[in-house]
């Protein structure tokens, strides 16, 4: 099993992070 | 009593509220669905080979793992939502969970928990800045967004304090020596700030409580940019 969880970060998910924060000052 | 206890290695997960997210990686997919469970996707074999094999579909409070292994073993390939669940499924408690088991449950705790620790939970507009409180209490992650340019970074390991010029630093806890004006009154701005938004999370969550439905009142957004 090679779960390595720094793989995660990528730039998909770096724009999910963004969708979650309430407008105003992205 | 066993000797090693998947407790003893990681909290039971929690995702709730947590928005739906698929994400990839080498050998395995996480997602957080709809539902607010967590599913792991595990792959074997690579190219046109590459299938699903086995599924880790964990509540949304992290206490109920179903397993399962599709198509009677031999996999599906990767379709863009976890294969659903078979009759014969493994369904384990978070107590009782074999340990080898104990690693991919860890993985998908792991992202839960990054994901948590960016998903604002209560945001507050201030005068001069926008400051958000994570998912990820207690001790929640804050983030300070300045109007003007600057930003403060607060969890339980640093603070980084990002100047509106661009210059940045970080203290690992403790004392913060050596900071200019400019930069003691971001801190105490975003201290006042931080605090408040405790104390409004405290209070939404002490009226959450009367509620009988299990409606959160969560996220929340107060007040807005001048």
């Amino acid at each position: 099993d090679d779960l390595d969880a720094e793989e995660l970060y990528d730039d998909r998910l770096e724009s999910y992070f963004k969708q979650l924060v309430p407008p105003g000052m992205q | 009593y066993q000797m090693n206890a998947l407790c003893d290695k990681v909290s039971p997960l929690r995702a709730h509220r947590l928005k739906p997210i698929r994400q990839r990686t080498k050998n395995a997919v996480v997602s957080i669905l709809d539902t607010e469970e967590v599913c792991m996707e595990l792959l074997k074999g690579s190219g046109a080979q590459e299938r699903v094999k086995e599924v880790l579909r964990i509540s949304c409070d992290g206490y109920t793992i179903h397993i399962y292994h599709p198509n009677e073993g031999r996999g599906f390939p990767l379709d863009d939502r976890p294969p659903s669940a078979p009759e014969d499924v493994y369904v384990y408690h978070f107590d009782n969970l074999p340990e080898k088991f104990w690693k991919k449950y860890q993985y998908a705790s792991k992202f839960v928990h990054l994901v948590r620790s960016k998903t604002p939970k209560v945001t507050l507009y201030t005068k001069y800045a926008k400051c958000m409180l994570m998912e990820n209490g207690p001790k929640a992650d804050v983030e300070v967004l300045f109007y003007d340019g600057g930003k403060i970074n607060k969890t339980t390991e640093f603070l980084r304090i990002v100047e509106k010029s661009g210059k940045s630093y970080t203290f690992d806890g403790g004392k913060l020596n050596g900071l200019n004006e400019e930069a003691k009154i971001y801190v105490e701005h975003a201290h006042k700030a931080h605090q408040t938004c405790l104390e409004l999370e405290s209070t939404i969550a002490a009226q959450e409580k009367r509620k009988e439905k299990q409606l959160s009142f969560f996220p929340i957004i107060i007040g807005r940019r001048p």
